[in-house]
């Protein structure tokens, strides 16, 4: 970094010097009065003299207090840890509270940009330097001193004061940013702190609950697919080690103060969180799907003869704030897709299908997930404004017939198992709270089994929806009202298949289940 | 299969809702009134 | 039907990582301010005792049942938390008044010999912080103002 010389010197006594006089009795007294002296201080070493020097002295600073702490650390284990680590935090916080004071008075009291400036180089500095001490000291890298300039510069400039609160949607965006520079995938050794600070109860609070108009929503719904992306390589195998097991429970923490405080943002993000979590991570999933709107009376879907399409929440599209239409690439095959809804012709775009969605022939990767998510769901939202136009609302007969319904049947039949598991999973996510989504796809479920010509198709659908009933709850409406109807009604001749019977256990498990449903 | 969702330390059935006092993803139980910072008369901070 | 999928070069450096950090995972206490006496570090009790917060122990209901020694002792331990506060407001309940100069609670048992704007005479129990004791004072003066 070629510092001047004489600038670490310098930048060490005045940290020295800051961390006294936050200390001292007169500093505790009148904090502001010791920090007008300070900047004194720092106006006579020139510190405040350009935009270069206060870059390079918070570099030096953070790089400091980084020192510091691990040289404590060491010793932070057994009965002592509590006093070493109040011995870290005496400085670290003290320079925390000069990052906020100097945040807080840095240009005019009305003038958010430079205070924001500030915030955003400070940020920018700790995040490199904690991705620099990442790459450095590989798997002897401490989290600690990161996690705690951090999460206590966050709770510093969220106190209650109006100067804070003008500029606190910028300080949400600030952070949000960092974070997502310093997500898992790029900084692994930081991924604890990460949820931690993530999910810290103010963090919660103010990205999902204070700020209004859920402006905070997508920025936090950003940072869940970061984990997420970061979790699938290891959670897509079912073995799964200490390390993951910890992060994936307490991600499931998370999910479920999100299930249980803020439905409505599970319910509005379903569809990115879903393409990103893996196929077989069904519980995680269960849980998102789970979510419906808190104003919402879910009927009970064991309630015998319950006449779904009777509901009126039915007619009501559910909000996807996932542009998924545009997830539709190449831009040719959305054009060809686009024209065959219209058209139902040419027949050879069906027979092309499979070979738009598959991109390798490795097993367990054969497929483009996020594609055939994609093409699902915007196949049944067309096919839903297609049965409209014509003043009809979806249904058993509604439903067939149709381009959207040829494309459908085309990929039950024409993938491989694989294809056609990630297929039928892709409608499986839609299966939710009483919503025109909902209904649709659980209509389409249940009419793929009926017109299935070979049983492995039925077969498939019935183990798509049976993996996620036999998993802890809870359980999404739409599974089970699907689920309900394909084992009660005698259409489906449910039953007679012989997939029911193949073996006692898997007789008994559906009897077992069916048992509870009905 | 899968984790009992309702032995991970939270109170699924309050009414109340569970972040303000969410003791982070590692903690096997909520935070209680003693964690959690509150604004006090300024006259109350005594050491 | 998918079956495993191993884990790429990429996906196992970030596993080594990931297992080292794992190893000196973050404490409770990091992510909140340092606490005097009481910081929040978890510790093992017998699995006889409460192993979560009581239902309703952060409400004023539940802190008007504890103890006044009780209260005093959240009120001072545990300063600057909701626990400080809610102790406060239970001590009021029960007319303790918080003096500001001499930071101590006083309870009035009866009616002050002298009333006027600055003043209020009459006999007090207060509460000595230094001493952890109670003690009854006669024609004792207070300055003080409310802390509503």
């Amino acid at each position: 970094y070629d510092d001047p010389p004489g600038l670490l010197e310098k930048t060490e006594y005045l940290l020295r010097e800051w961390v006294n006089i936050y200390h001292s009795p007169q500093g505790a007294k009148d904090p502001n009065k010791a920090f007008s002296m300070f900047v004194h201080q720092m106006n006579c070493h020139g510190i405040l003299k350009t935009d270069d020097l206060i870059t390079r002295f918070f570099r030096l600073s953070t790089q400091m207090v980084v020192e510091l702490c691990y040289r404590f650390l060491p010793d932070c284990t057994g009965t002592g840890a509590t006093n070493t680590r109040n011995k870290m935090f005496h400085t670290v916080d003290a320079y925390v509270k000069l990052i906020s004071l100097l945040v807080k008075h840095s240009g005019e009291a009305n003038n958010s940009a430079t205070k924001i400036n500030l915030l955003n180089k400070v940020l920018g500095i700790v995040a490199g330097v904690l991705q620099q001490d990442h790459e450095t000291h590989q798997t002897d890298f401490q989290q600690l001193p990161y996690q705690r300039i951090f999460i206590m510069l966050f709770l510093e400039l969220n106190a209650r004061e109006p100067i804070l609160e003008a500029i606190n949607f910028q300080l949400l965006t600030a952070y949000f940013h960092t974070l997502h520079i310093l997500r898992p995938a790029k900084s692994p050794g930081f991924a604890y702190a990460w949820l931690e600070l993530v999910s810290h109860r103010l963090f919660l609070g103010r990205m999902l609950g204070l700020t209004p108009q859920q402006k905070g929503w997508y920025m936090y719904a950003q940072l869940l697919i970061d984990l997420f992306k970061y979790l699938a390589p290891f959670l897509r195998n079912a073995e799964l080690a200490k390390p993951v097991t910890v992060l994936y429970k307490g991600t499931l923490r998370v999910l479920l103060v999100l299930l249980h405080d803020f439905p409505e943002f599970l319910c509005d993000y379903h569809y990115g969180f879903c393409d990103v979590i893996p196929p077989n991570c069904i519980q995680m999933r269960n849980l998102i799907l789970s979510a419906f709107p808190r104003n919402m009376r879910l009927p009970d879907p064991f309630t015998p003869n319950l006449k779904v399409d009777m509901l009126a929440e039915i007619s009501n599209e559910p909000r996807v704030l996932t542009e998924f239409a545009l997830m539709i690439q190449p831009a040719s095959f959305k054009k060809d897709l686009d024209h065959y809804l219209k058209a139902r012709t040419p027949v050879t775009f069906l027979s092309d299908l499979r070979s738009n969605l598959q991109i390798s022939n490795e097993p367990g990767l054969r497929y483009n997930i996020p594609l055939m998510n994609a093409l699902v769901l915007y196949v049944g939202h067309e096919a839903i404004t297609y049965i409209r136009k014509k003043g009809l609302s979806p249904n058993m007969t509604t439903i067939a017939h149709s381009a959207h319904m040829d494309i459908f049947q085309n990929l039950a039949v024409d993938l491989d198992t694989e294809g056609r598991y990630l297929f039928l999973n892709a409608i499986a996510n839609q299966l939710r709270y009483p919503n025109s989504h909902t209904h649709y796809f659980s209509c389409t479920l249940l009419y793929l089994f009926a017109e299935a010509n070979t049983e492995a198709i039925q077969e498939q659908i019935t183990r798509v929806l049976l993996e996620r009933l036999i998993v802890n709850r809870p359980h999404p409406w739409g599974l089970l009202i699907t689920f309900i109807e394909l084992i009660k009604n005698p259409t489906y001749k449910f039953w007679n298949h012989e997939f029911v019977h193949c073996a006692p256990e898997i007789e008994k498990l559906f009897e077992s289940v069916a048992r509870s449903c009905m | 299969l899968g984790q009992d969702l309702t032995a991970l330390g939270l109170n699924l059935n309050s009414p109340d809702n569970l972040y303000p006092t969410f003791g982070g993803p590692w903690a096997e139980t909520p935070c209680r009134a003693q964690d959690i910072d509150f604004s006090v008369p300024p006259e109350y901070i005594i050491n | 039907p998918l079956g495993p999928v191993p884990l790429q070069k990429e996906h196992q450096c970030q596993f080594q990582m990931m297992e080292s950090a794992y190893y000196h995972m973050p404490h409770p206490a990091d992510s909140e301010r340092v606490r005097h006496y009481l910081p929040r570090t978890p510790c093992q009790t017998p699995v006889y005792y409460h192993q979560t917060p009581l239902p309703h122990s952060d409400t004023l209901e539940f802190f008007q049942r504890l103890s006044t020694e009780t209260l005093f002792f959240i009120f001072y331990y545990m300063e600057g938390s909701k626990a400080q506060y809610l102790a406060a407001k239970a001590l009021k309940k029960q007319s303790w008044r918080f003096h500001t100069k001499y930071m101590m609670w006083f309870q009035r048992h009866e009616e002050p010999k002298l009333i006027n704007e600055e003043y209020e005479q009459g006999t007090y129990i207060y509460f000595d912080y230094e001493k952890w004791g109670q003690r009854k004072k006669e024609g004792f003066t207070f300055e003080y103002k409310y802390l509503e």
